[in-house]
């Protein structure tokens, strides 16, 4: 459910197509 | 000691990039001990944004959320506002996951102030378009159409056809 949900909502998607490729690096 | 700190956090980083995600919990779970026994704050704040990253794509949003609470407070001690910014993004995006669009709203506020005083005009249409989205969500389409027109204003400035 949580997954429909979050392909309803375009910015949220657009936000973890950028986070899955981001890290904060030491 | 610090030397493995760090090691961890690369080692949390490449299996993050890999989609192994748990692994990537249990190797930033580590580095956050050890940059809490050095009082490292920048590192404590990068392990817990890390982390809530991680918790994300396991699925597991109010943990993220806790995570990115921690980043965000952090982020303040540090006197960090582009990364308090991009911590209240997160919590905004987090809690739209979690369906409580109140509190989604709170933060993408939050980031939207930060973005207009850093003159960060991507930062600020972005959360236009988070809060469109949101208000949508509430059925509040006065506030949806007025932040719609905004990101429709901004995106048009920055160049973004999309």
């Amino acid at each position: 459910t949580q997954r429909m949900h979050l392909i309803q909502i375009d910015s949220v998607q657009r936000w973890m197509e950028d986070l899955r490729y981001m890290t904060e690096v030491e | 000691r610090a030397a493995q700190g760090r090691t961890y956090g690369n080692l949390g980083n490449t299996h993050y990039l890999l989609g192994q995600f748990r692994n990537a919990v249990k190797s930033h779970e580590q580095r956050l001990l050890i940059a809490k026994e050095f009082g490292d704050k920048a590192a404590e704040r990068r392990a817990y944004c890390n982390l809530g990253n991680a918790y994300i794509f396991l699925g597991e949003f109010s943990l993220a959320a806790e995570h990115y609470k921690r980043t965000l407070q952090l982020a303040r001690q540090l006197k960090d506002r582009a990364v308090e910014a991009q911590a209240c993004y997160s919590l905004g995006n987090t809690y739209t996951l979690l369906q409580d669009y109140e509190r989604a709203i709170d933060y993408h506020l939050k980031h939207l102030i930060i973005a207009q005083d850093l003159n960060d005009r991507i930062g600020e249409g972005r959360a236009c378009w988070s809060l469109g989205n949101a208000y949508t969500a509430l059925g509040n389409h006065d506030q949806a159409m007025h932040f719609a027109e905004k990101h429709l204003e901004i995106s048009k400035e920055t160049g973004d056809r999309s």
